[in-house]
This record gives C-alpha cells, structure tokens and sequence, in this order.
C-alpha cells in the first residue's frame, strides 16, 4: 500500500484547500518559522486515526482545548471555520487491504471534524469506525502511533524513554 | 508471540549495530532485552558509544549524539519491518555539519534499497540539496499556509524572506 | 512581599510586550496572573500573538516561534533584575534565518545596554559572525575535551571536522 | 559581582586543566557534536551549587547514577578519575558579596567532589556549606536555578510549563 496524496481544507493554518502529492524517495517540506510545515504532518496523523489532542500540540480539556483545535480558528481578517477536513489517498494495486476494501485500486480515507459533533471517518465514501483506520494503517506497518513518524523537538524522546515504553517499539516492529 | 518477538528484536539489533557504525562512523551500539526473563516482559535497554568514548548512560550523550542515536534505531525498526511512510520534522536541527552530512547519505540509501517514501521537514540547506524534491510553505496572508513547489534556489529565498 | 511582587510583574510584563514586538517585529503579547485573586498564590500566564495572526493556546505556537517566545520572557525577567551571567545552550537551533538576525540583533542590544556577560553554543554561522569573541571545543583525542580560542574563519574548520 | 573566570578538572570530558575567562559582551562557544561545550556550561552549574544530578543528565539512582557521573569516567585510552574540582574567580570590587567574604577583592567559589565521598564547596580556600554557596549566588540575581541558564532543548521549556511552575520565575526576578 502506497501513499500517493494528502488532501486537507480548514486544518489548522491550511484553510483554504491544499494538495500534497506524496512521491517516491526524499521530499523536503521548507519555509520559515510559524508558516505552517508541522501543520500539514499533523494532518497525516490526523487522518490515519490520531486520538490524542495533545500528540497534535492542542490544548488539555482543562484549559479549555481539545481535538477542535485543529480547525482554523481565524486570523486579523478571515474568521474561525467550523469544520476540517482531510483526505489521505493510497495506492492498493498491491491489494494489502482488509477485505472490506481490498477490491479497489485506490482508498480514499478521510476525516472530518465539525464543531461540536466530533469526528468522522470514511473509506471510499462509506462510514467507517476509527477503529476501522486504525486496524488499515496498523495492518500497513503504519498509523499514528508508527516510531516512523517523528515529531518536531522529539527525535531524542525514544532515546530519554524508560526501558518498558520502549518495549513498544519493539511490538509493533514484530 | 514469543518466538516472533526475539525473532524482531535479533534483526532490529543487527540493523541497529550496523547504522549506528555507519551514522557515527565507528563506535559500537547495540540493544538488550532488561528487567524480565520472559521477553514478552522485558522492557527494551539502548546502549551506545560513540568512537573512542566509554560506555555511559545515555542521558549523558550530547544533544548530537543522542539524536544520531534515534534516528539508527527508528531506521533499524524500518528495516525490520518497512512503513510506507516516514516522516522526519527538523531531526537534523542538533547536527552539526559533519553528521548533517552522514545522516542524509543514510537517508538516500535508504530511499534507494526500500519503498518508503519520506517527508523532511528542514531548515538547513545541505539536507535540502539532498531532496528529490522540494516544497515550500508560505504565508502570503498572515496566518493563512499555502503550498508552493520550489527548487534550491527558491528554497533559500524563502527562508531568506 | 506582595507590593514587590505586583510591581516586578508590571515591570516584566512592560518588558516582555516590548522584547515580543522586537523579537517577532510585531504582534502582541502579554503577562497575566491567573487562577487567584491573591497575587503571592496566581500562577503566571503568558499570552502570544505572532503578527497577523489570532490568540490561541501557546501551544499551538511553531516550534520557532515557542524558542523567540521564550526568549523574550527570559529577557524580561532580565530587565527587572539584571543577572552578572545567561547562558544560551543552541537556543536558536529552531530559528529560521530571519529570526536568527532579529535574536542577534537583540542579544547585541542587552550586552550593550546590561553588565551582563553571555555564554553562548551556536552551530549557526550567522550567531557566531555576532559574537564578540569565539573559543572552540575540540577533542584532539577522542573523549578529552580542549578549549581553543579561535575566530571565524577557524571556527568553520571545526564545524566542517 | 562579575564573573571572571571558570576552572575545571576532571569534570566530565574536561579531564586535563582547562581554563575559560569569561569577559564582558557575547562570548561564543562552537564545536562539533559530542565534543563537549554543553559540558562546559553545566561545570558553571554546578560549581554554583546544582543539587540535582538529573539537570547536569546524570543518571537516577535507580539507574546506578547520581553525582558522580560529573567525574570523568575515562575513554578507550584513558583510566577514569577519582575526583572533579571547578573554580569559580569572581570580582567583589563592587562589595556585593556577604559579610564574612565581603573585605575580599576577589572570591574564588570552588567545588569538588571525590568517588564515594561526596562534594566540598570552598570561598577563597575556607571550608564553607552548599547552602553558603547557594545564598552567595541567590543574592547575586543568579545560581543554579537562574532562569538566564538555558540549557539545550529546553528554551521552550518554559512556554510548556504550568502558570504555577512560572510562578517561580516571577519570585526570582521581584
Ligand atoms: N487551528 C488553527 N487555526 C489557525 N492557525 C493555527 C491553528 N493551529 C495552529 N495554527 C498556527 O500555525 C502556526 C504554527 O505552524 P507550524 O507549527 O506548522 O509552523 P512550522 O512551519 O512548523 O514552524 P517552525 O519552523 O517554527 O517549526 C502557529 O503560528 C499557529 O498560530
Ligand atoms: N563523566 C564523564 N566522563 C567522560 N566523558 C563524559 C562524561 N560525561 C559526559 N561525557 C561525554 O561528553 C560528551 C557530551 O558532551 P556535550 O554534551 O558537552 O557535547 P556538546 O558539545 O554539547 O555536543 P552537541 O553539539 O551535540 O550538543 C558525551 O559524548 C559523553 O560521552
Ligand atoms: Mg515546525
Ligand atoms: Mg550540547
């Protein structure tokens, strides 16, 4: 299963529609501080089936964050949007897929968020559960959780981790 | 469950030993399984010495060092078992230009011998000139990102900005 | 005690407006005292508009713009009690080009205006061109450190090791 | 009270004599990875009284680490030492310092600390307390909890905090 396209609209800075096309071997993301790089990986996590706010920098319940944080909220002159939305598209010619979808050539995941109704999924226009994402990516060697996805600030996080957490990595690698 | 694990742990070692010689250019490395008897307990020990150096805990590897060292292990986890997608954001902001250099040699072969498709995020230019390809992120509009395909010299334009 | 503390946080918080807009050139920001009315038990909360751009939670804020953040807090508390040392270990490590010139350009600004005597690690070659003087650390043999003074010139050869 | 000078042996990396004179303006301190500059700043640290070996990356006692591991613990060439000393030179000529140091030009603060016995702190060569240490520096705006220390990776450390743990910051400066 390959990763060909990452589409998003009212995630976080990227209000207005954006297309990544994803290609073979090393692709460099660059520009300067607060325009928005680690926006647009948060939005790969995001749509594989991330559930925590904070792994995407939101804020803690208690301080008044949560999942919502990642919907533009606005700048000096645009206003707050009410939903985000981001689309993942992979290449299944290799048919790895659960059964469910495995008779397609493409899946098109995506997620959507709309202020106070929470998230939804779909796999090639059909609702699915987030567990249902979660299970495709783990499938895949991949997914939120994936030690291949390495935050900004966190490349020596694995290194200062205890023994057991690292034990982890060591699972999903089996 | 058992056999499966020790099975993933020995070729994570292995690859884990042979790119931490080959980030560090020398020094040896490897891991082991602490704490329990039973490896589906044990929790997941990382030992490291760079070239000439002795032995020590890893909270007193430098911030270079200890960087270096995660990256060996995240690829050494990849080669076990290849992800589709890797995505680096600023791993290379420790580095100085020496181990900027090694960690994208490594980074090419390890586009060139797997299908995994990497996104580097980066502010520094020696690893921008190692890309396939380039994509820069603006904000024309104040607080509003927009994604503009870039090559070298619009890159340090950019950054420059 | 409580007097004392209300007036060093007025001048602080004059002090870390003032940095932010100079840091960031623009936006706007602020201290507050939060979560009691009685100021010897608030926390200290601080606020942060990058220019063009809406108040959210700091962290939300880009890894850079956290560090020019921090900076100017830093540098606040400075103002209000001048301390004889700061030490800055690779602070601008997440800094892009543009912000790496505005943090020099105030770092020459304290020196000049406090008695204060700075200690900073850089790999960053547009903070070593800023710096008053440059000692390099080597390790001729490997694990022992040496001090070396050098200039820049020198500097570069070190870091092309 | 201005600093002047910095004197290590046997501390981490820095095995042989080193001396760093630390003069007026921005002083720059550059080399490779490893080599040992984060390990300069942490002597100056300690010197001034750090109680915690967590904030100069010593291991936990749990870990088989503490104090000691600031002692330099040998290479592939060299045997480990037994002891580390740093000496702090400071110019009292503006009479900052407290009563029982205070006719003194100069104050030399020095800390050393043998395998298995623990430190010893010394003002120009009188056995004195980490206490006395720690005091001389508090009242001198700065010391090993200064918020003017920063060390690597943790300048967005205290955006992170909570509004309480900042509190403190606030108290150091009134
Ligand atoms: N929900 C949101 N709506 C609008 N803007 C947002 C939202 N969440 C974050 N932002 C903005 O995105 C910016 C941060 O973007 P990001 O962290 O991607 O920057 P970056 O390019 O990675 O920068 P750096 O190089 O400093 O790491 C912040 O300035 C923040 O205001
Ligand atoms: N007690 C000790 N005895 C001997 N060597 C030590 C001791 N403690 C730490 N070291 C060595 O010091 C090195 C780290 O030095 P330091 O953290 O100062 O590097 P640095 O110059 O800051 O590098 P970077 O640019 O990567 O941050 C490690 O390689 C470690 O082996
Ligand atoms: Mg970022
Ligand atoms: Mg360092």
């Amino acid at each position: 299963m390959q990763f060909e396209r990452l589409r998003l609209v009212g995630f976080k800075s990227f209000v207005e529609p954006t297309e990544l096309v994803i290609l073979p071997g090393l692709t460099g993301i660059v520009g300067p501080n607060g325009c928005g790089k680690s926006n647009l990986l948060e939005a790969l996590r995001w749509v594989m089936g991330e559930s925590s706010a904070r792994a995407l920098r939101g804020g803690s319940p208690a301080s008044g964050g949560g999942m919502e944080d990642v919907i533009f909220a606005g700048t000096a002159t645009r206003p707050a949007r009410s939903f985000a939305e981001v689309t993942l598209t992979l290449d299944n010619r290799a048919r790895r897929a659960p059964a469910a979808f495995n008779g397609e050539d493409r899946l098109e995941v995506t997620r959507r968020i709309e202020r106070g109704s929470g998230s939804d999924y779909r796999i090639n226009a059909r609702d699915v559960r987030q567990r249902d994402v979660q299970m495709l990516f783990a499938d895949a060697a991949t997914g939120a959780q994936s030690p291949a996805l390495v935050s900004q600030g966190r490349v020596a996080a694995i290194i200062a981790a205890r023994p057991d957490e690292r034990r982890q990595l060591l699972e999903d690698a089996a | 469950a058992r056999a499966r694990l020790l099975e993933a742990f020995a070729a994570v070692d292995r690859a884990f030993r042979e790119l931490f010689q080959s980030l560090f250019g020398g020094g040896a490395a490897e891991l082991a399984l602490v704490d329990s008897e039973d490896p589906l307990e044990a929790g997941l020990e990382v030992r490291a010495e760079p070239p000439g150096k002795r032995l020590q805990s890893l909270s007193l590897l430098s911030g270079g060092e200890q960087a270096l060292t995660a990256i060996a292990l995240v690829f050494a986890l990849f080669r076990s078992r290849p992800a589709p997608i890797c995505v680096l954001d600023e791993v290379d902001a420790p580095l100085d230009d020496a181990n900027v250099e090694r960690f994208c040699r490594l980074l090419a072969h390890m586009a060139e011998t797997t299908d995994t498709r990497f996104l580097v995020v980066t502010h520094n230019m020696i690893s921008m000139a190692a890309m396939h390809r380039l994509f820069g992120v603006t904000m024309g509009e104040p607080g509003v990102s927009q994604l503009v395909s870039v090559d070298l010299a619009g890159a340090e334009d950019l950054l420059a900005a």
